[in-house]
């Protein structure tokens, strides 16, 4: 454990802290994907199933269970406790077309031909557009609540590096879209 | 290394 590590993870636990609040507190989840927190539980799972496997220590067990936790959570207050200001009319990215490459490319570019580490392949490859639904739904509605941050390591890992490459550009197209749609309040408004 | 080794890492 290093200090860059432990300040990712601990940017990432407030993260989820403070869209957990947010929700629960404005009692909304207006202006979430609910599509990109089914994609994010999806690769906490496929990356967490170790904790079955192999113990680490006790910080690792317990930050795996909160991410995994939280994340269902964060589910369930979406589609079901506060169901009625889910904006699902404006999520409609086709999240098929992500996890089906993912997984295609898990299968054909990996480490090691074997059940968990294809899933922990999939996982990184996941992770690194599961935020596309999110953005999608901030293009075209301008609005936007709290962002969940994700990091890697400085681990050298070709795998890891290409796929940290796309998500960096995935989040500064988000932080321009943010710029120019949220905080400058420019709606794009179709002709009466 | 494979990515399953980096148990430690999340």
């Amino acid at each position: 454990m290093n200090i860059f590590r432990l300040l990712g993870d601990l940017s990432h636990l407030i993260a989820i802290i403070i869209l957990l609040h947010k929700i629960w507190h404005s009692r909304s989840c207006a202006g979430i994907s609910g599509k990109s927190q089914v994609l994010f539980a999806l690769v906490y799972t496929s990356r967490y199933l170790d904790l079955i496997t192999t113990y680490v220590s006790l910080y690792n067990t317990l930050m795996k269970i909160f991410f995994l936790a939280s994340s269902y959570a964060t589910i369930y207050l979406i589609y079901v406790k506060f169901r009625a200001t889910y904006d699902k009319n404006h999520d409609t990215f086709r999240i098929e077309f992500l996890i089906l490459p993912s997984v295609l490319l898990a299968l054909l570019i990996n480490h090691q031909f074997s059940f968990l580490e294809v899933l922990w392949t999939f996982s990184i490859y996941l992770e690194s557009v599961a935020i596309l639904p999110q953005l999608f739904m901030v293009s075209k509605t301008g609005e936007a609540e709290s962002i969940t941050s994700h990091y890697f390591e400085y681990h050298y890992d070709l795998i890891a590096i290409v796929a940290g490459v796309v998500q960096t550009v995935l989040y500064c197209d988000f932080f321009y879209l943010y710029i120019t749609k949220v905080l400058k309040g420019k709606k794009l408004q179709l002709p009466a | 290394e494979s990515g399953t080794d980096l148990h430690d890492e999340l």
